[in-house]
């Protein structure tokens, strides 16, 4: 089973 | 601002390609050109938009500003364009409206609008410089095809990318599909290339109803990049004429 991750947890706010 | 650009048709293809992925976005105008950039709702999805200096003539941007537009009022202002329409985008300082003018090229009509501007206050994503492990370019109706082939059995899309080639795999209820994908030249017909350029093997998991979403922007291009590491998101590139692009990142799903 797999879970959707999401963007923020690889590109950081500016 | 000024932007004059010579198809109105190509900034309608762009909103109706994204406007279902993010509703209101600040269009950040510099000298550069006009860029773009918003997460989905749930923040699986970004968006990216560069719409080069060069892709207008004229452009003038005399001062950086963030013009906040909600997309289905754009797509319906664009909409009011004819296909072969030249469009020029007109701001002023700390604008209340973006300004709209469509110009038919053989005929003498012109006709504007005026578009309500929102405060966007939007967060912006730093990008980091990746060397991708894979960088596939393939027709982009063949992604579309891919995708929607394996939506109709899964939520879910496995992307091998070996040096034997490229495999979408899927696995739902009523059974599982793959199509596999080799390099391939077609000499007459270049846009039918498929190019597979990898470092390393990768293999990563992707909701198809985003990419379903993103390959809304076909007809933007012939081709199609897609660019994976492991572990990272993808990106998807529709290529613009003059360096101009509209990408699309995909956060991937990982193991519990």
């Amino acid at each position: 089973k797999s879970r959707q991750s999401t963007i923020d947890r690889y590109f950081s706010p500016r | 601002l000024e932007a004059r650009l010579e198809q109105a048709n190509l900034l309608k293809k762009v909103v109706d390609a994204i406007k279902d992925l993010v509703q209101d976005c600040n269009f950040d105008c510099n000298d550069s050109g006009i860029a773009l950039q918003a997460m989905d709702n749930s923040h699986v999805a970004l968006v990216s938009m560069m719409l080069k200096s060069e892709s207008f003539s004229p452009f003038r941007c005399d001062r950086n500003i963030a013009l906040g537009i909600n997309l289905t009022s754009l797509q319906k202002v664009l909409r009011c364009a004819n296909s072969e329409d030249i469009l020029t985008l007109k701001a002023e300082d700390a604008p209340d409206v973006v300004n709209l003018v469509f110009e038919s090229a053989d005929s003498d009509r012109l006709s504007e609008y005026d578009i309500k501007l929102m405060d966007i206050d939007q967060e912006h994503l730093g990008i980091p410089e990746t060397e991708y492990a894979a960088n596939i370019s393939m027709p982009s109706a063949e992604f579309q095809k891919i995708c929607r082939d394996l939506m109709a059995l899964s939520e879910s899309v496995a992307i091998e990318c070996t040096k034997e080639g490229v495999k979408f795999s899927c696995n739902g209820d009523i059974g599982s599909g793959s199509v596999t994908l080799r390099s391939h030249t077609n000499v007459d017909k270049p846009e039918n290339n498929v190019e597979i350029d990898l470092t390393e093997p990768v293999a990563l998991t992707f909701s198809l109803k985003y990419l379903v979403n993103f390959c809304k922007a076909s007809g933007l291009s012939g081709q199609v990049k897609l660019c994976l590491s492991n572990e990272v998101p993808l990106l998807v590139e529709y290529g613009l004429a003059s360096n101009s692009y509209l990408r699309f990142y995909l956060a991937p799903k990982i193991g519990d």
